[in-house]
């Protein structure tokens, strides 16, 4: 168990730099921001907790809790997507991640998805931003029949508009 | 593998029979206007994969099943004479080798749940079972994030991270 | 003191019905939703709770954790400025209270806010929503100097395009 | 009245002097990147009105001065030798009878507050005072909504409901 626990710990911390690395960089920062996992008892790491520090670029270390509410978001989508590329689940479903994200850091979320989705990996989002919606391959828009009082759906492909662009 | 539509009956705001295709798709956004019912899509999906009813915005699974609007003329809250009393949520899956997987759970009379794998009724144990074999674990849960919840995954204390690698190692 | 507190209690009771349907209504529902405060202990108020109840128009009465996030949102707004009128201070100072506000709810906000700053009721918004900050009469820009590692600002009067629109 | 501008000197992520004008207006919104420092502008307005740092995202009053970036080579987190050791905001308000308040509160180097009114030093309850006289009611802040806290004030228990209607009455 110990064994499996570093395995899994070992492939999730050096992916968190990786993911934090791509979701923070941007010409002004070709480098990007830093992020890595610290395990608070080295010898008992099962015991202990393990903390998660994430600084956007040049930014001084601070506690997480000092980061802004659009910072933070960041910093949890990249430790969720790193935990994720250990035993990937076949998709994920983000309801409203985006609700603290200026239209850059939306863009990035986009990018990220764009290239990580494919067979094995599907991404569900429920989203209110069209800059991050405009991205997907398939639009299903829920909308409230007030004569039957109920939810419905209606699904639209967008693939089939990708050329015209 | 990849989720391909959630047939809905009576589950929350969806009344009656609502089909959700999630279409020929690897990254889908489900959009639509306030109150419209989106989370309550992604609730159907977490139910229908063996979530919590608390986890759900819910006390309990009844309050799961859909309730029609009040009427004028009524005085009280108590259940309409045509509000159902049982829901069902299924899931159509298309794993690796192109197999469909239909898993369904419905909500009974009594609010407790009954579980289906392609028709047929198994225990919640062979049911979980099923979704491990996808590598999907519920007991993790790290693949659904919930409103307003986001923020708080870069925030946990220490030992929630442990537990949570602990969960999927 | 149990005087003072029943007439804040009985004009913000009132207040509340009038706020949250002018946020609420809209063509398909001229006539908005339905809000109210309900006493818990009627013959001790001050002991006991004060229960809050809002209703989104065509919908049946739940509890607060039913409603969406934006439909909570909505009903936030409303309380806060229905408490606020009863001994107004004379600025509010708000957070993106609208993050997870769809366009329609934005505009309502938006209108809200226009239709009630003026002199002695000043608002400072903090908004990533254009539909929203596009409103105001004056924009403060928040910018970070990356040489100096400070935050700095600029402020824009909007006043002087209002004609040209 | 209203709130002319806000003048910061080493507050949180606002280096030296720095003024922030709200502008001849009623309903002024501020706007910019993540992480730029809007947020932090509020709290500007909460710390000068005299809010406790719990509620500003800080254990202490020494953790809303301004801290410079952590230079290459640096192996520890202490103070840099350069970093600031006092910080103070100042708010700028015109009452009903345009008469010019200057609100002005200093965390010292010893990590306690300071407070003056138009540069001339008073009590925390003088301030407080003050302020109240302008219809300022700290205790019951509800003219203050921080990020993230919105929802939160509608389903807020009924009894904080109440102690909220009290404070204000
Ligand atoms: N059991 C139920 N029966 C009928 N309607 C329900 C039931 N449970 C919840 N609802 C309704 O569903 C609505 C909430 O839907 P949901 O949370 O999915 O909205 P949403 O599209 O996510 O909105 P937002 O963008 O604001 O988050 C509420 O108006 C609520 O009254
Ligand atoms: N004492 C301090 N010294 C220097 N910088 C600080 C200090 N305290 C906080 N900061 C920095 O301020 C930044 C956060 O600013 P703020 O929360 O105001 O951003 P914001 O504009 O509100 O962003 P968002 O749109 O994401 O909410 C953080 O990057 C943090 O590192
Ligand atoms: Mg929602
Ligand atoms: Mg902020």
């Amino acid at each position: 168990r110990f064994e499996l626990f570093n395995k899994a710990f070992a492939h999730i911390s050096e992916e968190i730099s990786v993911v934090y690395k791509d979701l923070t960089k941007s010409e002004a920062f070709p480098l990007g921001g830093t992020a890595y996992l610290d395990l608070e008892d080295p010898n008992e790491p099962v015991n202990g907790g393990i903390k998660y520090h994430a600084m956007p670029p040049l930014k001084r270390f601070r506690d997480m809790e000092h980061l802004s509410g659009g910072e933070k978001t960041m910093a949890a989508l990249a430790l969720l997507f790193a935990v994720h590329s250990y035993q990937p689940s076949p998709f994920f479903v983000l309801d409203e991640v985006d609700a603290a994200l200026d239209n850059t850091n939306v863009k990035k979320i986009s990018n990220y998805i764009r290239s990580h989705s494919g067979p094995g990996f599907q991404f569900i989002v429920i989203s209110l931003k069209a800059k991050l919606f405009q991205q997907s391959d398939a639009l299903v828009g829920i909308y409230r029949d007030q004569v039957e009082c109920s939810s419905k759906s209606l699904t639209l492909d967008l693939k089939q508009y990708v050329d015209q662009q | 593998g990849k989720l391909e539509r959630l047939e809905l009956c009576n589950f929350k705001s969806y009344k009656g029979h609502q089909t959700i295709h999630l279409g020929d798709s690897y990254f889908t956004s489900i959009i639509g206007p306030n109150g419209s019912g989106k989370s309550n899509s992604m609730d159907a999906i977490s139910f229908v994969l063996g979530i919590k009813s608390k986890d759900l915005r819910s006390a309990h699974l009844s309050e799961l099943i859909y309730r029609g609007r009040k009427l004028l003329g009524d005085a009280d809250e108590s259940t309409q004479r045509d509000d159902p009393t049982t829901a069902w949520v299924m899931a159509v899956y298309t794993d690796d080798d192109g197999v469909e997987h239909r898993w369904k759970r419905t909500i009974t009379a009594s609010g407790s749940s009954e579980y289906r794998i392609n028709e047929k009724p198994v225990t919640a144990a062979a049911y979980n079972k099923a979704l491990e074999h996808q590598n999907i674990l519920i007991k993790a849960r790290n693949f659904l994030v919930f409103q307003g919840d986001v923020e708080a995954i870069a925030s946990q204390s220490p030992l929630d991270l442990t537990r949570l690698i602990e969960q999927i190692s």
